[in-house]
């Protein structure tokens, strides 16, 4: 990263738009803007609030000549530019680009103006191509994400987050075992039951797993789902997807939490996407809008960790999905499973757990698969092993291998 | 110049590479002053650094991006006190 050499003296900054853009809803675009400061204030104690009259950073749509002597050149070329701290910090956008939202169509508002409040704020361009401060724009990314080298350039001007955002997942009261709060608000909760549910035991298929952002495992069942520790179920599951996740449905086809802290759920042609448990936007959206190339119906989903790519599995076939290349998803997928050594077709779910192997789960079965021999591992006993013994701690599954229950 | 020189030129000067007075009178701009300033959009760039208008970087130079200059305050056009 490369730093400017000025930066604002205070956190808590204010903002306005003073000219919008033609084609595009002024609530739309007002979230976008929003969100694009907010990729700034997750890292840091900075704030960003939208007023009018007098404010730090003013936000400008404009064409052509607009009287700061460095004019728009139209469709492409020059998106935007920003000033630095030192100069006021303001963001002209060029009117005459096709910005759009959420969509591989146009010039995509919210990564652009993410990486302008970056000039804003006092950080020039960075040579790391991957970095949000690159110079050039790279295109939709439906799972944008701060580099490492972005987050180290605006903490070493502002420095680290102290502060946690409100209201957020992580600002909900913890409970007994140290999770969010998922009663309504302002009710007292009762204590979680102590008995362990023994629901999965007698039937240990489920739809989907994964972690999230802050480091549970969750296994959803049809309209359920349960918290999982190091060895069974937590106390005082099941509990309801809806209550937890409002406006998600059940039976899920598949999930995963990827690098940006965010929840995907995927169902039938759509998906959704969450912050914690928050809805992050307007979901659901089409898998096929979002994750060009993978299709609907997905039965399973992860984040390998030997690459940091997503993988989309389907009946005897498998798809990678890299949202930093274009497309996304190479020609050269889907390819069959059978190339996951040991693994076999038509899972029912699949995740990396916290201990750093990946997991996939067909009928009352699971494989471990060991992410450097690029095969399930050889073990005794060996794979697949009861998913209801080993995961859900049901002392009277069979503790060594077993056959799926296909 | 050809017209890939020329725009070449202006993109440089756009961005940083060649101070401002410089990209207005591009007859008094070196070789090795031009030379160098494409080796530096080359390397900012992330491609490879010939010192050469080749292909990929004609290429890169229409990729749409951000208009403020990659090269800041550097101190180039500072007068020495």
């Amino acid at each position: 990263y490369a730093l400017q050499g000025s930066r604002w003296k205070v956190k808590d900054l204010t903002y306005k738009i003073s000219k919008y853009p033609g084609k595009l809803k002024r609530g739309d675009v007002d979230k976008e803007i929003q969100r694009a400061f907010n990729v700034w204030s997750g890292y840091t104690d900075l704030t960003f609030t939208p007023k009018s009259g007098q404010v730090h950073i003013e936000i400008r749509f404009e064409t052509g000549e607009h009287g700061d002597g460095d004019p728009f050149d139209g469709p492409g070329g020059t998106l935007a530019h920003a000033y630095f701290p030192v100069f006021g910090g303001d963001a002209h956008f060029d009117a005459s680009e096709s910005w759009s939202i959420n969509s591989y169509r146009g010039t995509n508002l919210f990564q652009v103006a993410a990486h302008e409040f970056g000039h804003s704020l006092g950080l020039s361009h960075s040579d790391v191509r991957q970095a949000l401060m690159a110079p050039f724009y790279r295109g939709y990314d439906p799972l944008f994400s701060l580099d490492t080298d972005d987050v180290e350039g605006i903490q070493a001007l502002y420095g680290k987050k102290t502060k946690k955002d409100t209201p957020s997942f992580d600002d909900d009261n913890d409970d007994q075992d140290g999770e969010f709060d998922e009663s309504p608000s302002n009710e007292k909760k009762t204590p979680a039951p102590p008995s362990v549910d023994q629901s999965l035991c007698a039937d240990p298929k489920f739809d989907t797993i994964f972690n999230s952002a802050e480091g549970y495992t969750y296994v959803f069942k049809g309209d359920k789902y349960w918290r999982l520790t190091e060895e069974s179920i937590a106390p005082g599951y099941p509990k309801k997807i809806s209550e937890t996740w409002p406006g998600l449905e059940g039976n899920i086809d598949a999930a995963f939490t990827y690098k940006n802290g965010k929840t995907y759920f995927f169902k039938g042609s759509k998906y959704w996407r969450y912050k914690g448990r928050k809805m992050d936007g307007d979901y659901p959206k089409e898998i096929s809008e979002g994750f060009t190339g993978i299709p609907d119906n997905l039965d399973a989903a992860l984040v390998w960790s030997g690459n940091g790519k997503i993988y989309f599995y389907k009946g005897s076939k498998f798809w990678r999905f890299d949202p930093s290349q274009r497309p996304p998803v190479k020609s050269t997928y889907p390819k069959p499973i059978s190339n996951w050594d040991g693994v076999p077709d038509n899972l029912n779910a699949a995740f990396q757990w916290t201990n750093g192997y990946t997991y996939f789960y067909k009928g009352n079965a699971y494989y471990r698969f060991n992410d450097r021999a690029f095969a399930v591992d050889v073990t005794n006993p060996p794979f697949p092993r009861s998913t209801a013994y080993w995961w859900f701690g049901c002392k009277s599954a069979p503790a060594g291998t077993i056959g799926t229950s296909d | 110049s050809a017209p890939s020189d020329s725009s070449a030129l202006i993109y440089l000067s756009q961005y940083g590479y060649i101070s401002a007075s410089r990209g207005n009178s591009s007859q008094l701009l070196d070789e090795r002053s031009y030379k160098k300033a494409i080796e530096d959009f080359q390397s900012f760039a992330g491609i490879d650094v010939t010192g050469q208008l080749d292909p990929v970087t004609l290429e890169t130079m229409t990729l749409p991006r951000c208009g403020v200059k990659d090269k800041v305050g550097t101190g180039d056009n500072r007068a020495k006190r």
